[in-house]
C-alpha cells in the first residue's frame, strides 16, 4: 500500500497532468512532472511505478495514460456518493464547487440540526432533520460523509455517520476525531495551506 | 531551502505535536511522530534536521521545543496580516475559523465587487470596493491575499493584488493563476482531500 505521502502526491501529479493534457501535451517525462510540484525525478518515477505506469527512455510517459492510471489507483475512476452534514456557509460553497463533481464527487444528502433548514432545498437537495442520517445514507447509499458542523457537536455527528454505515470521513470542524480503526478519516486544516504559503514569502524574502 | 513536499511535512508534524502537548507529552520519538502520519523515521529524522532540531538518543526531542523550532522555520511565530477578496459563502467560513488566528493569521481586509455587500460589516470589517483596494492593503498593511471569487474573476483579482503589494497569493478559484515569479503563490483544490479519502476507503475494502 502506498504511504498516504505517496497518495497525496499522486494527486498533485493528477493536476499538473490535467494542465498538460487542456495545453495538448501528448507525453511528459518524470523530470518535466517533478519540477512543477518541487519533486526529485527518482521520486516522480518511484510514484508512478506504483500506478503501474513505465516511461519509454527518451519519450517519457503518455499524458492521456497517466491520468487514466492514477485515477484508477485513487479510485476516482468512478462516482462517489457523499452525505454532507451541517449546511452552513462552508458547505454551501462546497456544493456550489464545480471541483468535486469533475472528479467524480457527487453530494446526494443534506442534514443539519436548525430546525429554520430543515424542509428547505439547497442546490437542489432537501435538507434533512439528523434523524433521517440512516434513511437518507440508506436511500442514497451514500459512502463518504463531510463534517461540516461547529466544533462541539462533530463528534457525535460523525458517530451518527459511522453507524449509518459511512466507511469514510472529511472533517473540517477543528477537533480530533476519535473513529473505529475501520473508518477512514481525512482532516482538513485551511491554515495549513496558508503555512505554506508564509513560508514561501518569508523565504522569498529572505533571498 | 526545503522542498515543498517536507515544508507541508512540518505543518503536519506541527498538527500533530500541538495535540500531543495537549496530551501531555513532553518528549516525542521521530518514530511516534512519523507513526501518526505515515513518515518513516528517516524521513523525519531528516525534516526535523531542517529546522536545526537534534533529537536526544533513547530520549527522543522535547515536544515544546519542537513546536516553536517547526514554527519559527514555516514563518509563523508572528502574525500575518490577509486581504480577503471574495465575501461569499467560502469566504465566511474563513472569516469565523478560529484554526486562522491560532497560527497567526488574521483576516484585516475585506474587498467584494458586489454593490449590496459594499459598506456592509462582517465579523466586525467593513466590505471595500475593488476600487478601494490599493488604498485597504496599504492601510491595514496586509501582506497576503486569499482569492474567493468565481473562476472568471480570479486572474483580475490576483494580478490586483499583486499590483497593492501582496507578496503571497491563496487561491480557491478553479483556475490556474500565472502571476510573477516574485508571487508566491498556493492553490486549493478540496476534490484533493476527497481524493485521498476515496483511496483511503477503496483500499480498506480490499484488505
Ligand atoms: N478546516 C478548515 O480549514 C475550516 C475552514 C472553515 C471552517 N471550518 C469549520 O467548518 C465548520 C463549519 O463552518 P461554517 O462556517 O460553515 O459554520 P456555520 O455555522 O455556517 O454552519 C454550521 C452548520 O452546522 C449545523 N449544525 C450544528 N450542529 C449540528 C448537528 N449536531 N447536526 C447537524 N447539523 C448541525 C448548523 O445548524 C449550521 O447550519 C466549523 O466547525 C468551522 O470551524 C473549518
Ligand atoms: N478550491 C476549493 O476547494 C473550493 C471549494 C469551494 C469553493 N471554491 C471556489 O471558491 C470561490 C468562492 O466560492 P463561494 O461559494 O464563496 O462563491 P460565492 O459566489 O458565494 O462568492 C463569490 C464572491 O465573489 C464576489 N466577486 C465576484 N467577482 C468579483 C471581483 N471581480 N472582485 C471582487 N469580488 C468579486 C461576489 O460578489 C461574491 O460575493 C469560487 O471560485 C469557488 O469555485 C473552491
Amino acid at each position: 500500500l502506498p504511504s498516504r505521502a505517496s497518495v497525496a502526491r499522486l494527486s498533485l501529479y493528477l493536476r499538473s497532468l490535467e494542465e498538460f493534457a487542456r495545453q495538448g501535451r501528448v507525453t511528459i517525462s518524470s523530470g518535466r512532472l517533478g519540477e512543477a510540484l518541487g519533486v526529485t525525478d527518482a521520486q516522480v518515477r518511484k510514484d508512478l511505478a506504483i500506478v503501474g505506469s513505465l516511461g519509454q527512455p527518451g519519450v517519457g510517459y503518455s499524458t492521456g495514460e497517466l491520468i487514466s492510471a492514477i485515477r484508477h489507483t485513487l479510485g476516482i475512476d468512478r462516482e462517489w456518493r457523499v452525505a454532507l452534514v451541517g449546511v452552513g456557509n462552508l458547505a454551501r460553497a462546497l456544493l456550489r464547487y464545480r471541483g468535486f463533481p469533475q472528479q467524480g464527487f457527487r453530494i446526494v444528502a443534506l442534514v443539519d440540526s436548525d430546525p429554520a433548514k430543515i424542509g428547505q432545498r439547497v442546490e437542489g437537495l432537501e435538507i434533512h432533520s439528523p434523524a433521517m442520517l440512516p434513511a437518507v445514507v440508506a436511500a442514497t447509499r451514500a459512502e463518504l460523509g463531510v463534517v461540516a458542523v461547529p466544533a462541539e457537536a462533530a463528534q457525535s455527528v460523525a458517530e451518527a455517520l459511522v453507524a449509518a454505515g459511512i466507511r469514510g470521513i472529511l472533517n473540517f470542524a477543528p477537533v480530533v476525531l476519535r473513529l473505529p480503526p475501520s473508518v477512514s478519516l481525512v482532516a482538513v486544516d485551511l491554515a495549513v495551506q496558508l503555512e505554506q504559503l508564509a513560508f514561501l514569502v518569508q523565504a522569498s524574502c529572505r533571498e
